[in-house]
C-alpha cells in the first residue's frame, strides 16, 4: 500500500487543485466534504495535465509535480471539470 | 486542448511591451524581439496578425506585455522565484483582456542551449521570410538555469487569443513549464495547439510569411523650404536605377543614391517620390560618407548597418552607434570595400559581396566563418558586382544592378528564368524603360 500522505500534503493538495480548478472552491456553507472518489478524480486529471501516471492517489510524484514552475491560470477552466474538453 | 469560450473578433491585434525585465540580462530589444517571434508563432497559424504599437499610440494595445512581482493588482499575485511564472488574460471587452503578466522575479533567459542546431541552419542557401534571427545578448545560460522567455511568452499567448491549458504532451499550453523550445526564429506550434487556434481563427489564408511586427523606422524630418531657384525635384532621378544601396529595414525597402535616399513601404507605396536626404536622416553619419555602398538590417538585433568604402557604421534606429567600423572586422581583407551586402534571417549569416566573391560572416558567434571567399556563381543567373541584394518580406532574394532586378524565390539560389526584370515598374513607381537592351545576363554557373 502506498504510504498515506502527510496531512500537509493533503492539505496543500486539496488547496493547490482548488487554486488550478480541479476542485470547486469550498463553500462554507455546504463545507461539503470532498467525498474521496471526487478528489481521487481531481487528482487524476492533475496527473494527467502533468504527465504522470494516472493514479488518484496524492503519491510522492504528484506532490512534487505541484511544486514546479508554471503559469499561473487554472487548468479547468469554469466549474471544476464540468468544461467539455477535445478528444482527438 | 481546451477552449476558453472567448476570442477575438478582429484579425489584427495590437501588442506592446509596457514594462521590462529589472533583474534579467535580456536587452529591452531582445525581449521585444523575443515577444514578435512568440506572437508571430501563432499568427502563421491562422489568420491573426501582430503590430507592436509604440506608446504615444491613440489607445491601449490588444495585448499589454509587463514585467510584474507580487501583487500586482490583478487577482494572479506572483510568488517570487519559481511557482507562478506568468498569466495572461482571455480575449474580451475588458480593458484588461489580452494582457500578459511575467514575473519579474524569475531568471529570464534565452538562448540557453537548447539542443542541437538543426542541419538545415547549415545549408548556406535557405531562404526564408523576414523573421528576426535572435542571438543572446550575453552567452547563452548554461543549462537549467533561468526560465526560457520565448517559450513561456508563447504559451502566454496562447492564453491571450483564448486557449486554455492542454494535457497533450507536446503542446506548449501545458500548464507545467517544459524548459526551452528551441530557435525562436524556427520555433512551429505543435499540432495540438494549431488544431485549436484554427478552432477560433481558422487557417492562414496562403502559406504563412513573416510580416515584420515592429514599427517601421520614424518618418524622416520634413525637408526645409528649398531655395526660390531649386529644381522641382532635389536629387537625383530615381527612375534611372544604378542604386549605390539597397536593404529592407524593418519591412520598408530603403533605395540609396549618393547623399540620397527613397523609402518604399510594405504596401508598395514609395513614402514619397522626393528623395530624402541621407545626413538629415542617419543621425550621426560622417558629412563626407557621400556615397552608402552597401546597406543591410541586422536580424539579431535589428541595428542597421551602413558600408563606405573600408567603413561601416552600425545604427540603432536611426542613431548611430559608436565609431566608424573598418570591413576586416566582418572577415574581408583590409581595405577592401564591398557592392552588396544581405543577412539571411534564419541562419543569422551575412553575406558581403564584392565583385564575384563573397564571404560570410556568423553574427551569432560574432566572427567571419571560415573556407571564404567563395565565388558568386553559385548563385545561378546572377549578376557580379551587384548594386545590392535583399531579402523581401515575403522571403524571395532579390539582386539589383543597374536598372533591372533578379529575383531568386523564396530557397532557390537559381534566378526566376525571366530575370532580369526592370526594377522601375515594380518598385519605383516608374514607367516601364522603352525596350532598351536587356541588361546582360551572366553566363550560367558550370
Amino acid at each position: 500500500r502506498a504510504s498515506e500522505p502527510a496531512a500537509q500534503d493533503v492539505s496543500l493538495g486539496v488547496d493547490w487543485l482548488t487554486r488550478y480548478g480541479y476542485l470547486p472552491p469550498p463553500h462554507p456553507a455546504q463545507a461539503q466534504l470532498q467525498s474521496p472518489a471526487k478528489l481521487r478524480d481531481a487528482i487524476k486529471v492533475m496527473q494527467r495535465f502533468a504527465g504522470l501516471p494516472e493514479t488518484g492517489l496524492l503519491d510522492r510524484g504528484t506532490v512534487a509535480a505541484m511544486h514546479k514552475p508554471r503559469c499561473s491560470l487554472p487548468d479547468v477552466l469554469g466549474v471544476a471539470g464540468l468544461v467539455k474538453r477535445r478528444r482527438r | 486542448y481546451a477552449l476558453s469560450g472567448s476570442m477575438w473578433k478582429k484579425r489584427t491585434l495590437t501588442w506592446r511591451v509596457q514594462s521590462f525585465p529589472q533583474s534579467s540580462a535580456l536587452s529591452q530589444e531582445t525581449v521585444r524581439t523575443l515577444m514578435h517571434h512568440a506572437l508571430t508563432a501563432w499568427g502563421v497559424e491562422s489568420g491573426l496578425r501582430f503590430r507592436e504599437v509604440g506608446s504615444q499610440g491613440p489607445s491601449e494595445p490588444d495585448i499589454l506585455i509587463d514585467f510584474a512581482r507580487a501583487y500586482h493588482q490583478d487577482s494572479y499575485p506572483f510568488d517570487g522565484q519559481g511557482g507562478t511564472l506568468a498569466h495572461a488574460f482571455f480575449p474580451g471587452e475588458h480593458s484588461i483582456s489580452g494582457d500578459t503578466h511575467f514575473d519579474d522575479e524569475e531568471t529570464w533567459t534565452f538562448g540557453s542551449k537548447a539542443g542541437p542546431t538543426p542541419s538545415c541552419l547549415a545549408a548556406p542557401f535557405l531562404v526564408w521570410g523576414w523573421g528576426t534571427q535572435l542571438q543572446p545578448t550575453l552567452a547563452p545560460f548554461p543549462d537549467g538555469e533561468g526560465t526560457d522567455l520565448f517559450a513561456v511568452a508563447v504559451h502566454e499567448f496562447g492564453h491571450a487569443l483564448g486557449l486554455g491549458h492542454s494535457s497533450a504532451p507536446d503542446s506548449i499550453m501545458r500548464p507545467f513549464y517544459q524548459g526551452p523550445v528551441g530557435n525562436p526564429a524556427e520555433y512551429r506550434l505543435s499540432q495540438d495547439d494549431r488544431e485549436g487556434l484554427q478552432q477560433l481563427y481558422g487557417k492562414a489564408p496562403q502559406p504563412p510569411y513573416d510580416t515584420p511586427t515592429r514599427k517601421p523606422l520614424a518618418p524622416p524630418p520634413p525637408p526645409p523650404a528649398l531655395p526660390p531657384d531649386s529644381p522641382s525635384l532635389p536629387g537625383p532621378d530615381r527612375c534611372e536605377g544604378n542604386f549605390d544601396a539597397i536593404a529592407n529595414i524593418r519591412g520598408e525597402t530603403f533605395f540609396f543614391k549618393g547623399p540620397w535616399f527613397w523609402r518604399l513601404q510594405p504596401s508598395g507605396q514609395l513614402v514619397s517620390p522626393r528623395p530624402a536626404r541621407l545626413h538629415r536622416f542617419w543621425e550621426g553619419l560622417p558629412a563626407q560618407v557621400q556615397v552608402i555602398q552597401a546597406a543591410y538590417a541586422r536580424h539579431p538585433d535589428g541595428r542597421i548597418l551602413l558600408f563606405s568604402g573600408p567603413q561601416f557604421w552600425v545604427f540603432q534606429d536611426r542613431q548611430l552607434e559608436g565609431a566608424a567600423r573598418p570591413l576586416s572586422d566582418l572577415g574581408l581583407p583590409p581595405g577592401e570595400a564591398v557592392d552588396a551586402v544581405f543577412s539571411w534571417p534564419l541562419n543569422g549569416k551575412t553575406y558581403l559581396i564584392r565583385g564575384r566573391r563573397y564571404w560570410r560572416y556568423d553574427e551569432a558567434a560574432a566572427r567571419p566563418d571560415p573556407g571564404y571567399p567563395r565565388d558568386l556563381s553559385l548563385w545561378e543567373g546572377a549578376p557580379l558586382a551587384p548594386d545590392d541584394v535583399t531579402v523581401s518580406n515575403t522571403g524571395d532574394t532579390y539582386f539589383f544592378k543597374g536598372a533591372h532586378y533578379w529575383r531568386f524565390p523564396k530557397g532557390s539560389v537559381q534566378a526566376e528564368p525571366d530575370s532580369p526584370q526592370p526594377m522601375g515598374p515594380k518598385w519605383l513607381d516608374c514607367p516601364a524603360p522603352s525596350a532598351g537592351p536587356r541588361a546582360p545576363r551572366t553566363p550560367k554557373a558550370t
